[in-house]
């Protein structure tokens, strides 16, 4: 553990809850794709089956159970508990061209050919394109509210922070996990476009607005 | 097969 990471897991940790208090207190879901959030639970469950295999830490337990159970915490408040306020219109990112992409590569390419770790290979790659259904959201809609803009800026800022983390492994340590670098690098250049809205606008105080 | 160490990142 050092610095980046814990940032980098706390970073991700206030996203979620960001996430589930804004659509507790605003009683809506309005402006959230459930199409990413369907995919983060994937993501989730697929990568964190080694809860029952092994053993890493009593911190690395409590995070899976937290992101696992807030992930489908989150799926009950769009799809049941919120559903009328589902803005469906504008979520139209079509999944399947992320997940069979996410499905095929995994098994072309991972660390080894066993079902956990091809699962958590497709995991891996699944949540490093699993929010383009929320920015083609926004870039339909042509603009966020302040708190989605917080919430993506905090989830996207976790896997950057994860880059230095493992810039800082191979350093020290001299480990590292390309699958999980290239991933981790692509998930931030997606959400670089975001960054720099979020700085030039969401920050001086204005709502996200993308030009016409 | 090789040996996967336990992942530490979440």
């Amino acid at each position: 553990m050092n610095i980046f990471r814990l940032l980098g897991d706390l970073s991700h940790l206030l996203a979620i809850m960001i996430l589930l208090q804004k659509i507790f207190y605003s009683r809506s879901c309005a402006g959230i794709s459930a199409k990413s959030q369907v995919l983060f639970a994937i993501v989730y469950t697929a990568r964190y089956l080694d809860l029952v295999t092994v053993y890493v830490s009593l911190y690395n337990i409590s995070m899976k159970v937290v992101f696992l159970l807030s992930s489908y915490a989150t799926l009950y408040l769009i799809y049941l508990k919120f559903r009328a306020t589902y803005d469906r219109n504008h979520d139209t990112f079509r999944i399947e061209f992320l997940l069979l992409p996410a499905i095929v590569l995994a098994l072309l390419i991972n660390h080894q050919f066993s079902a956990l770790e091809v699962l958590w290979t497709f995991s891996i790659y699944l949540e490093s394109v699993a929010i383009l259904p929320q920015l083609f959201m926004v870039s339909k809609t042509g603009e966020a509210e302040s708190i989605t803009s917080h919430y993506l800026f905090a989830l996207g800022s976790y896997r950057g922070l994860y880059i230095l983390n493992w810039f800082y492994r191979y350093w020290t340590e001299g480990h590292y996990d390309l699958i999980a670098i290239v991933a981790g690098v692509v998930q931030t250049v997606l959400y670089c476009d975001f960054f720099y809205l979020y700085v030039t606008k969401v920050l001086k105080g204005k709502k996200l607005q993308l030009p016409a | 097969t090789a040996f996967i160490p336990p992942k530490d990142e979440l």
